[in-house]
């Protein structure tokens, strides 16, 4: 409908803007009490710790990561912030107490190779997929 | 800052059940069932070493892009193992596993049926990993520059898969490549034997080997020592070995533990 619809629509977007301004006033009180942001943090694994260096070639470890922080609003600040997340974030604002903020998890991942003698002293190159976090953000 | 380790991450030494743990999680994550206990493991042995170039080339390879590519037209080199290179032909960019395989005829066996010099290679692929499939295979042998023939003779060396044996009588062969080099070369000769290794792969017990023989330029058969040909008693950074390509036919999934 026309008229109608267009009241509605004026009614529903004032409603709608104090909305937002409710959910951006509720948002700055919570990005005070930041604490550590998502961000990667290193993990070394060491083949040679676990005393496998002698099946292992290479390498002698690698970098594991891990993504630890908190998703806070606004997250336009977080390079990595996945679009859902900021859809994530407002449904949060209205139901607080059932809907989750998003999560800092990895938004990138690459593979890692490793060379190493099997039983029978063949030696295999094998290729991880997706192993390493390459980079983390709010899902 | 980026390295600084966040608060609740406690630096310490794992306990001996922790390290066990860590050890069987990440043996999963390799898709091992245990730890491998390789018994004659040199790491200077020609395929270690092919495969280290392989491992380097790769990891370059993955700061660069996402692939793995290696070169695979053979390379016929003056030094070692040769550096696996980018090329044009990347053939195998999308292989996900490489194996090298250990000879496992224990001595050279210099046959002499009818005056024919040959020598006999087995490779066991019963080991490879489930759901992998072969793309590609070669059978890598080194030649010794030898000083005793003029440099321009030439040697021609063929390589044949046995496809039956007979007791008491030469072996059924297949003919897969042959190749003519001078007698003043000296480096890795890459023979191509994908389909065979695919052949081995599905038929296990008709895997009968290989077979090497060579013939001077007169048509002659020669033992392949005096044509410079490193066999399994040469010096284990020259000694043949097998290596195959591999992509995965399936995506491995840890069990649910």
């Amino acid at each position: 409908s026309t008229g109608g619809k267009q009241r509605n629509q004026n009614r529903s977007k004032a409603a709608k803007n104090q909305d937002a301004l409710r959910v951006s006033n509720v948002a700055e009180s919570s990005s005070t009490d930041q604490k550590q942001a998502c961000k990667k943090h290193e993990l070394y694994v060491s083949f040679r710790d676990l005393g496998w260096q002698d099946w292992i070639i290479a390498p002698e470890g690698y970098a594991a990561y891990y993504c630890e922080g908190e998703c806070n609003f606004p997250l336009n600040s977080y390079m990595n912030a996945t679009n859902h997340a900021i859809v994530q974030t407002l449904v949060h604002f209205i139901n607080p107490d059932t809907v989750p903020k998003p999560c800092c998890a990895p938004t990138q991942l690459t593979a890692i190779s490793v060379l190493y003698f099997d039983d029978s002293s063949n030696v295999i190159l094998k290729k991880y997929r997706n192993m390493v976090v390459r980079t983390c953000g709010c899902h | 800052l980026d390295n600084e380790v966040h608060s609740s991450f406690i630096q310490r030494r794992l306990r001996s059940q922790e390290r066990r743990e860590m050890q069987r999680e990440i043996l999963s994550i390799l898709g091992l069932p245990h730890r491998p206990r390789p018994h004659l493991y040199g790491k200077q042995n020609s395929a270690p070493m092919f495969m280290l170039d392989l491992y380097n080339a790769m990891t370059v390879e993955e700061e660069e892009a996402e692939g793995f590519s290696y070169p695979y037209k053979p390379i016929f080199t003056t030094q070692g193992p040769p550096l696996a290179i980018q090329q044009d032909s990347n053939f195998l960019n999308d292989a996900d596993m490489v194996m090298s395989f250990v000879n496992l005829v224990e001595h050279d066996k210099e046959f002499f049926h009818r005056r024919r010099h040959h020598r006999e290679f087995r490779f066991d692929l019963v080991k490879i990993p489930e759901g992998e499939a072969v793309t590609a295979a070669e059978f890598r042998i080194y030649k010794d520059y030898i000083r005793e023939r003029f440099d321009n003779e030439t040697f021609q060396i063929s390589i044949y898969q046995v496809l039956q044996e007979h007791q008491g009588k030469d072996s059924d062969l297949f003919l897969l490549d042959t190749r003519t080099i001078w007698a003043a070369e000296e480096g890795w000769l890459v023979f191509d034997i994908t389909a065979t290794s695919n052949h081995w792969v599905l038929i296990p017990q008709q895997n009968l080997g290989l077979q090497l023989a060579v013939e001077s330029g007169d048509g002659q058969s020669m033992n392949p020592k005096l044509a410079g040909l490193i066999g399994i008693n040469g010096p284990h950074n020259k000694q043949p070995f097998m290596v195959a390509f591999f992509k995965a036919t399936e995506i491995h999934l840890r069990s649910v533990r």
